[in-house]
């Protein structure tokens, strides 16, 4: 009488649904043939990492792969290492579970350069979150309101002077001249502007 | 046609989601055109379409090249699903029972495709919708769904968010193994899927964890049902090796989960997964540091950590069925009635197949036997906060006594059962493992057997010896009370006949 | 009687040392190690 089972819309999906809830009531003492090729079938379709692999539809158009052999595979394959990861390390950030990622391991390696043309070109990606944090770790912070990655600089003074240390600050300017300026004297360190990553 | 329409509209969305970025305007304005133009306003309207989407991206998968990418549809599919839930406004129907419509047509073609007897079902589409679902989640809900600007959806979005996890989560026991051996693998990867497990894990409340409990069972009682002692199907194998990764994943990001379902878990868990056992009892709460077991200067009572009561997920209060008054009264007043109820009430009305190590069924109530055994602990526990340790530790107290009687009365089967329930609580240093030690030795050493002596001790050297003998882990609480018994002047267990009568035994023992 | 699980234990990422565990299941590529040989994009969070 339930109008799920009237509807032609449920049809015959569910009767094949109703076959299952019997086999759970009396499970099969011993693996029928049947069952024990549908379980051969699912072990040969086995799901991988591939498949269990973030989706994505649109392509930024800087981030298509450049064109190489085509013997190469078109997928990006990042391949698990499970090499120990040295633990002696200063930042927080450098334990996180990105910190045993091959793309983790890969920006570590990457000049400043390198990693803000990812964080500018490369928006909204894993890319962009990766290439943040490794600057992160490297001591940048990211200005929420002129969108640019600063450095404190502290350089020590020679002992007698009156103060120990003189601080400076960088910037990286993304937008003309690709390249790490000072900040004028004017500059204010606010920490309510910085992004806290 | 109407069905033809609806393929049409979702061709159409997945053509969009290739061209634009997916916050792009144009994706909302076609999920409102979906609305207004009457392609998803009504249940039926929503039924079929849901019914034309997973069918066209089922299909599309099906006639892929499958060098190329075969799961376009599939993703645009779960995108919309995830659109659907967050842009509209619920009104008529709430969130859960949208989703849970979506699903349950999801279900019914699922069902279908692999009910149909021409074998060319393939788990990896269904697969990667839930996959992609769960991602695409885990995207919009970032850091409690920041990127929705308005407030009151951002609040019903993250107030919705762990119904969302157990829809997944029923769904997922409905699709288990038994009832759908065809999806086994594509199940067992869901499960342990990165955006699933460790969400249900961590939910607020812990309120993942009874759905989680569930599923994890599902997987124990398929690997239950098909692991017999001469012949494991390959694929069993196969699953077990997974089931074993997933456990010692789960011990090391989130041990905690395993020190307080461990009842339920090994309800379920067949008695030759020795190891696994072990792995699921070896669990120990972060952070503690634990006493090395083989210092022969130790002493169980003195460890700091053995005053922790550990909790208790479940309370096995709930398993005890009509037991619970007789075995509640007779930790108050012990009398030989109450015991005779007990007796009698944990045997099953038939005898049931079970692959055990040295027996093929059981005539008891393993669940029952488990539960009353935690149960005393439990209330042991307790007692000796609201009154003081004698009260426990003291062979007269009603909480041995129970136990003890349970043994001295009961059949060979019955004291195994009993004996294995009790070293199931032999764990990291907490109040249940000094207090079933303290039980535990007391048995082993009491004199008040008569002729049953020899076989409880051999069932409890037996019980203790399997648990030692197989690769590691081996948990804390059975190292450090086989190392008692072995070290006891008060019997020495080479003497003891199936020490002595079975060269191989004696030698273990020997080297231990 | 099982097995080692040393080198189960090392295809899971999991080391031997209890200080600076670090979570492996926000990382999970696949129950069995045949299914896990590439990587899987962990959840991550960028602002707007």
């Amino acid at each position: 009488e339930y109008s799920a089972l009237q509807n032609p819309l449920f049809q015959p999906g569910l009767d094949y649904w109703l076959e299952t809830k019997r086999t759970l009531l009396q499970p099969h003492e011993t693996m029928p043939a049947e069952m024990a090729s549908q379980l051969e079938s699912s072990l040969l379709n086995c799901p991988d990492s591939l498949d269990a692999d973030t989706p994505k539809l649109y392509y930024n158009s800087l981030s298509l792969p450049h064109p190489t052999s085509i013997f190469f595979p078109n997928e990006t394959i990042r391949l698990v290492s499970n090499d120990p990861v040295d633990l002696a390390k200063n930042h927080q950030k450098q334990n996180d579970i990105y910190s045993r990622t091959s793309m983790g391991r890969i920006m570590s390696r990457f000049d400043l350069d390198t990693l803000f043309f990812i964080f500018y070109h490369y928006q909204g990606t894993y890319e962009q979150f990766l290439a943040a944090r490794e600057l992160t770790i490297r001591g940048w912070q990211f200005n929420k309101i002129n969108r640019c990655w600063f450095y404190k600089e502290v350089e020590k003074l020679p002992p007698g002077m009156e103060q120990s240390e003189e601080i400076s600050w960088r910037y990286f300017d993304y937008q003309k001249s690709w390249l790490a300026r000072r900040c004028g004297a004017e500059f204010v360190y606010r920490e309510e502007e910085f992004e806290r990553i | 046609t109407n069905q033809e329409k609806m393929f049409l509209v979702f061709t159409e969305w997945v053509k969009l989601l290739q061209r634009v970025p997916e916050n792009d305007i144009k994706v909302t304005v076609f999920i409102r055109q979906m609305m207004d133009k009457g392609v998803i306003n009504s249940t039926d309207n929503m039924i079929q379409f849901t019914k034309a989407a997973i069918e066209l991206s089922v299909g599309s998968f099906k006639e892929s090249d499958p060098t190329s990418e075969v799961f376009i549809a599939t993703d645009a599919f779960s995108k919309l699903i995830v659109k659907l839930l967050v842009l509209q406004d619920f009104t008529a129907l709430s969130r859960s029972e949208y989703l849970r419509l979506m699903i349950s047509v999801i279900t019914m073609v699922f069902s279908e495709d692999q009910g149909m007897a021409d074998n060319s079902f393939n788990e990896r589409p269904y697969f990667r919708l839930i996959s992609s679902l769960l991602c695409q989640w885990e995207d919009v809900s970032g850091h409690n769904f920041i990127k929705i600007q308005d407030q009151q959806f951002r609040n019903e979005l993250i107030e919705f968010t762990p119904e969302f996890y157990n829809i997944i989560a029923s769904f997922l026991h409905a699709f288990q193994p038994i009832a759908y051996p065809g999806f086994s693998f594509a199940w067992i990867t869901l499960i342990s899927h990165r955006m699933f497990l460790p969400k249900m894990l961590s939910l607020p409340g812990k309120v993942g964890w009874s759905k989680l409990i569930l599923l994890f069972t599902d997987l124990l009682k398929f690997m239950a049902q098909y692991t017999k002692k001469n012949d494991v199907p390959d694929a069993v194998s196969v699953v077990y090796k997974g089931a074993l990764r997933v456990f010692l994943a789960v011990a090391n990001d989130a041990p905690e989960f395993l020190v307080e379902n461990h009842y339920e878990l090994l309800n379920n868990l067949p008695h030759v997964y020795m190891q696994l056992r072990n792995v699921i009892l070896s669990a120990i709460p972060k952070r503690m540091v634990l006493p090395n077991p083989y210092d022969p200067q130790l002493s169980i009572g003195d460890v700091e950590s053995c005053q922790h009561v550990p909790n208790v997920f479940y309370d096995p209060v709930q398993d005890l069925k009509n037991l619970k008054k007789p075995v509640d009264n007779y930790l108050r007043i012990p009398s030989a009635s109450l015991l005779r109820v007990i007796s009698t009430g944990i045997f099953k009305a038939d005898q049931q197949k079970d692959s055990g190590i040295g027996y093929d069924s059981v005539s008891v109530d393993t669940k029952l036997i488990n539960a009353i055994v935690l149960h005393v602990g439990i209330e042991a526990a307790l007692e000796k906060d609201k009154t003081t340790a004698t009260a426990i530790f003291n062979t007269k107290s009603s909480y041995y006594a129970l136990l003890a009687s349970m043994l001295s009365e009961g059949t060979t089967e019955v004291r195994f059962h009993v004996v294995q329930a009790i070293v199931n609580q032999l764990r990291y240093p907490n109040a249940h493992t000094l207090w079933f030690n303290y039980v535990l030795k007391n048995l082993f050493l009491s004199e008040e057997w008569g002729p049953s002596f020899a076989e409880i001790q051999e069932i409890i050297i037996r019980t203790l010896l399997e648990r030692v003998v197989t690769n590691k882990p081996h948990c804390w609480g059975i190292i450090v009370t086989f190392t008692e018994l072995l070290k006891s002047s008060e019997c020495s267990i080479m003497t003891l006949p199936f020490v002595k009568d079975v060269p191989e035994v004696e030698h273990i023992i020997k080297h231990l | 009687l099982g097995i080692d699980l040393t080198s189960v234990l090392h295809s899971l990422g999991i080391q031997g040392n209890q200080q600076g565990r670090q979570r492996v299941l926000d990382t999970f590529q696949s129950p069995w190690v045949e299914t896990s040989r590439s990587e899987v994009e962990p959840r991550f969070f960028v602002p707007e």
